[in-house]
Formats: C-alpha cells, structure tokens, sequence
C-alpha cells in the first residue's frame, strides 16, 4: 500500500527489507504518539515512513541554532 | 489579540508549496511570509520564486539549511519574481537578475517568543515565520500536536522554518495553525496544528516578519 500510493521502488529485495523494517518501527512510533495525544491528533503512514529519523533530518530539516547571532534590522541603504 | 484568527480564510495564504529533497525550508517560510504580508498590503495575492532566493541567497549551499533572514535579506535587494518566471528546482543554480520583481521588502524584525503577543501581532499584522523542532511532524496526519506529544520534542532544536497563519481553540486546547512546505498532500491541506502557549517545539523561540 505504502510503496504503490507514494511510488516507492527499491534497488534490490534487501533494500525493501531493510525499508519494511524501518516502516515497521515507524509504525509503532507513530501509533505511541497519537496514543500520547488523546484522541487530539492522528499520526501513521506518511511518505516520509520509509525514512529513518537520521535520513529524514537529513533530507527534509536544516539546523538552527538557537544561539546563533541575530541580526538587528537590515541597513537603511542598499549595497 | 482576538480569540482566533486565520489568515487562510481571508485569502492571504497559497497553496503549500513542496521543499523536496533539499533543506531549503527557511525560503519557503520566508517567502510565504511575503506573500502573506504583501496580500494583506496591497490585495495582490503572488506565488513568489523560492529558486530566486536560493540562487541569489550567496549562501555556499542553500539546500543544507540558513535562517529566514537570509531571505528577507535576497527579496530587499532584488525584489520577488513570480514562482512561475522563476520555478523552482530543489537545487541551488546562478542568481538570475533578469527576471521582473513584483513584490519588495523594506526591513525585517525578530519579535517577541511570548505567545500572547505573538498572536497579537499576527491577529494585527499577518502571518509570521517561525523555527520548530519538526521531529514529530514526520509521521503527522491530522488534530493538534498536544503538550504531552511536545515532550518528545526539545524546543532547543530547531531545525526546520515554516509559517505561522493563525491560531484557534479546540476542546479548551489552544493551537497555532503553521502552512508547511511538504506540499498540499501533507497534512491538513499542508499545514498542521500544534499546541499554543508552551512553546510547544520551540514553535515562539524564533518568530521572524518582514516588512512590505
């Protein structure tokens, strides 16, 4: 269902495994967190199921510092 | 700041648009943040080129990440072009000035992490680009990110921009409504909900707006 309604292929029958496998364990996450939400949001199955949390950070996120320097305003004048 | 607020119902907010396989999300944000405030403004509602802030961001690689400002900086110098004069590739090209700008930003300012006036401001002025720790948001369907959900979450860590586009009450539970860039297919309509008040995954630490 996963692979045909996000188009999902893989290079060879390990890589499906290992991607069933993550699949699996993303499944159970997702069911804790709605389970910790008490019926106020719905978590499961999305395209980013076959993804590790590490690929997943790496594909789609990019991170802020917190403590990075803020800029005060931009200048009054252009360069 | 009135009880609830979202600026999807008024016409000021695009489709979602889809980041892909590259960590561009602080583009998106801001440039959603400009076509938001520009609507408002001036009742021209742009998609506007995320490509050009990228190309032109001058930034080493504009796909592993940067801050809103970064944006807000790109769309003061050159103006933005439409999405469609300059669409997007979800890789960083040359800056290409020959396109028409339709929409410019005069400055930008960081505001308040307090929640209440957050609302305020956006209930008054328009949407507002945020940071968030987006780690729960990978396997987020529907319904409001709750405060015990948040815990699985340190709102230290930001490492993902999106938009801030209202906030509403469900159940006694308050809640930020926040345009993503996963596209339209994610999500509520490609936005989620999550818990107002907390700083619920670092939702208020970084709340960033131009101004047009």
């Amino acid at each position: 269902d996963f692979m045909s309604r996000f188009n999902r292929t893989y290079n060879s029958p390990e890589e499906q495994r290992r991607r069933l496998l993550i699949f699996r364990q993303n499944l159970a996450t997702a069911r804790a967190l709605e389970k910790a939400g008490q019926g106020m949001a719905r978590f499961g199955m999305t395209r980013f199921s076959d993804l590790t949390e590490e690929e997943f950070r790496a594909q789609l996120l990019s991170p802020m510092p917190g403590h990075a320097p803020r800029p005060s305003a931009l200048a009054p004048s252009k360069p | 700041a009135p009880p609830s607020c979202d600026w999807r119902k008024a016409g000021a907010v695009t489709p979602a648009k889809d980041q892909g396989q590259c960590g561009s999300c602080w583009a998106f944000a801001a440039v959603a943040n400009i076509e938001s405030l520009w609507f408002i403004r001036h009742q021209e509602l742009y998609n506007l080129s995320v490509q050009q802030v990228l190309d032109c961001s001058r930034l080493q690689v504009a796909c592993e990440g940067a801050f809103p400002w970064v944006a807000f900086t790109v769309a003061w110098m050159y103006g933005l072009t439409p999405e469609e004069e300059y669409p997007y590739t979800a890789c960083q090209n040359m800056c290409e000035e020959r396109h028409r700008a339709v929409a410019h930003v005069q400055a930008f300012q960081i505001l308040s992490s307090d929640e209440k006036r957050l609302a305020a401001h956006i209930a008054a002025q328009g949407p507002v680009t945020v940071g968030i720790n987006a780690k729960l948001l990978q396997f987020y369907k529907e319904g409001i990110i709750t405060k015990n959900m948040a815990c699985n979450c340190d709102p230290r860590e930001m490492n993902h921009a999106v938009l801030l586009v209202g906030y509403g009450l469900e159940k006694k539970t308050p809640y930020w409504i926040v345009k993503n860039s996963w596209g339209p297919e994610w999500g509520e309509e490609g936005s989620f909900r999550i818990y107002r008040g907390s700083n619920a995954c670092g939702i208020a630490s970084l709340p960033v707006t131009a101004t047009v």
